[in-house]
């Protein structure tokens, strides 16, 4: 099935069986990342799946210990789909839709080492090809009238694939940014050779998985336990002995 | 009075072949995430091999062992002073990491590299 753009939604994940033991970082770390019983979470496969299982299968061998040549430089990378992708008016032959990124806030201090958008810089529907690039979002003001493209560089991954590198963007506007951390960009594509010009739907690929966000994060934390609130899953599925779960038995 | 321990250092009997066998050491185990019931959002791998430690440690903490001088000391108090003090415990001495793809409840899919989840080696302590 990969490699078709689709979203499916999970049946019901069923309950943690109770652990014996007191909680392991692993199984906080886990379940703080993991979908509580309660919550059903769009199931993403097609492309970003396959880009990200490609990615493990580099960087670790068949049992997941890390390979000692892995490139990834950085113990965590994070794949994330747009939050929104909303279409623009058509302007000729230009197709321009607006995604927005919501980068979650981290209740650890992950320090950000790359930060790439990973985008599809041909597509072909029908009898149409377009050629896209993507491009930073920055509202206007007065003073800046610098395009999205700004110092980001590219480099061709594939065929298909692009990676732009805007490492500086989110590190100087988004990530110690105290609110809500949007990542917004115009991913624009221009019909080729077709004097036709190529009506989109709402619901047609351009708003299938045409780019996503990867993160290069490091955990700074050092010490195994981390002082802090245990995820609501953890204690639900532990029936509530928080007591047992917050001793630090170490 | 060292030389009560000496004896059992001195002429392996039978029994000592046989403690010897079920000496403190590590032991291969490998399960699924399907039978931890994490199968739903562990994307890779499909199986874990968290090995494990078992056996008992010998009066006489051999080199291989990795025991600090505490467990020496605590096995002797246990042998000639205070039954009550257990003998020291065999647990994993080092770890490996494990790397592990996952998707998370926002939908993101996550590859991260966690420390300490592969017993590579045992201890008495």
């Amino acid at each position: 099935e990969v490699g078709q753009p689709a979203i499916t939604f999970l049946p019901e994940s069923p309950t943690l069986p109770p652990a014996e033991t007191p909680t392991m970082p692993f199984v906080e770390k886990l379940l703080e990342e993991a979908p509580g019983k309660e919550q059903r979470k769009p199931y993403l496969q097609g492309l970003p799946l396959q880009y990200m299982l490609e990615l493990y299968q580099r960087s670790a061998d068949s049992d997941g210990h890390p390979r000692e040549n892995r490139t990834i430089g950085a113990t965590m990378v994070r794949l994330l789909m747009p939050s929104a992708n909303v279409a623009r008016p058509l302007r000729g032959s230009w197709h321009t839709r607006l995604l927005n990124f919501l980068l979650e806030r981290n209740r650890v201090a992950y320090q950000l080492v790359r930060a790439t958008m990973v985008y599809r810089h041909q597509l072909h529907l029908a009898r149409f090809s377009l050629s896209c690039h993507v491009e930073l979002w920055v509202p206007k003001s007065p003073n800046n009238h610098s395009s999205g493209r700004g110092s980001s560089q590219l480099s061709l991954m594939s065929q298909t694939w692009t990676e732009m590198d805007i490492t500086q963007h989110i590190r100087q506007k988004l990530w110690n940014h105290k609110g809500r951390r949007v990542l917004r960009l115009r991913f624009m594509c221009q019909q080729q050779n077709n004097s036709e010009v190529l009506e989109f739907h709402q619901h047609d690929t351009l708003s299938m998985d045409i780019a996503f966000l990867l993160l290069h994060l490091n955990d700074t934390h050092k010490t195994a336990w981390k002082a802090e609130l245990l995820p609501s899953g953890l204690e639900e599925f532990m029936g509530g002995e928080s007591s047992l779960l917050s001793r630090k038995a170490r | 009075q060292v030389d009560s321990v000496a004896p059992e250092v001195s002429t392996p009997s039978q029994e000592q072949d046989e403690s010897k066998n079920n000496q403190c050491s590590l032991h291969p185990y490998t399960v699924s995430f399907r039978q931890l019931g994490w199968d739903h959002w562990i994307i890779a791998p499909h199986h874990y091999t968290p090995n494990y430690c078992k056996g008992t440690c010998p009066r006489v903490l051999h080199y291989g062992l990795n025991s600090p001088n505490h467990a020496i000391i605590q096995s002797l108090i246990n042998k000639l002073v205070n039954q009550s003090i257990p003998q020291p415990s065999c647990v994993p001495y080092k770890y490996d990491a494990m790397s592990v793809l996952l998707i998370e409840a926002n939908g993101s899919i996550l590859y991260k590299e966690h420390e300490g989840m592969v017993a590579q080696s045992c201890t008495c302590r």
